[in-house]
């Protein structure tokens, strides 16, 4: 028996869109810590983890350890029919092949529910050791967010390279070429507005701006975005979400051929 | 030209 009552619905909605366009199928594991997902995109070059602690709900009861397939764009569909206001319900039995969301109006004066179907999803599971990252950025998320897609209107593909100097996000493409710099900005009154790089040494490294511009669609969640790189190895774009958890997408980097 | 890696290379022995 699964029964995961979040009283901040708009969190599982904005978490839904910003993860439908990336993935179409994943399983979402339940178990005793809390709600998560782990899944790749369909070329296999992203990955994205999420992290719904079982602390963040008001009501969080798993008896064992359950997996959900769930087509996520149907699921994004149900949950649209939540106000951002809702609180949402998600239960399922343990030898269920539905899973059914529950919202509720704050005022308990509309109550409805939305079962949907379960599917067997083959997916393999990955194993992401804590790495050390030679760079670390920590800007508002809005701006990371007009950043990806600003160039992406010049070129395809985003380097992304990281000095004592700021963040350099440059592109190219037929008609030209660009160049963003963000400089280090601890913006004491509003932290909120920060730019903060800690750097270990100087990073550059090539990704595709198609996907950068579909981690930002979990901009909505939080205020700030954290870039984590190192050479060689995927970049980490990480989102809170509120004091729960976290989505996290990987994007493996471009390289030389 | 820049080849796009794979996410499971980084990751499936790890």
């Amino acid at each position: 028996m699964l029964e995961l009552r979040l009283v901040q619905g708009g969190l599982l909605k904005k978490v839904l869109e910003s993860l439908k366009d990336l993935v179409n199928d994943a399983n979402f594991d339940c178990s005793a810590s809390g709600f998560s997902l782990q899944a790749m995109d369909s070329s296999h070059v992203a990955l994205v983890a999420l992290l719904l602690r079982s602390e963040g709900f008001e009501h969080y009861r798993c008896d064992r350890n359950l997996s959900l397939g769930m087509n996520l764009n149907n699921m994004a569909k149900m949950l649209k029919c939540a106000a951002n206001d809702d609180i949402v319900t998600i239960k399922a039995d343990d030898a269920s092949d539905s899973v059914t969301f529950m919202f509720e109006s704050p005022n308990q004066d509309k109550i409805a529910d939305f079962e949907m179907k379960l599917m067997d999803i083959d997916s393999e599971h990955l194993g992401i050791p804590e790495a050390e990252f030679q760079a670390i950025v920590r800007m508002p998320s809005a701006e990371f967010a007009r950043i990806c897609k600003d160039l992406s209107t010049i070129g395809d593909t985003v380097v992304i390279s990281v000095t004592k100097e700021g963040v350099k996000f440059s592109t190219r493409g037929d008609i030209g070429t660009a160049n963003i710099v963000c400089r280090q900005n601890p913006s004491i009154d509003k932290p909120e507005e920060a730019t903060i790089i800690e750097m270990e040494e100087p990073v550059s490294l090539t990704f595709a701006l198609r996907y950068m511009n579909s981690f930002t669609k979990a901009t909505p969640l939080a205020n700030q975005v954290t870039i984590s790189l190192s050479a060689d190895l995927p970049v980490v774009v990480e989102y809170r979400v509120a004091e729960m958890g976290y989505i996290r997408f990987y994007l493996a980097p471009k390289i030389e051929e | 030209l820049k080849s796009q890696t794979r996410i499971a290379r980084f990751y499936r022995f790890s």
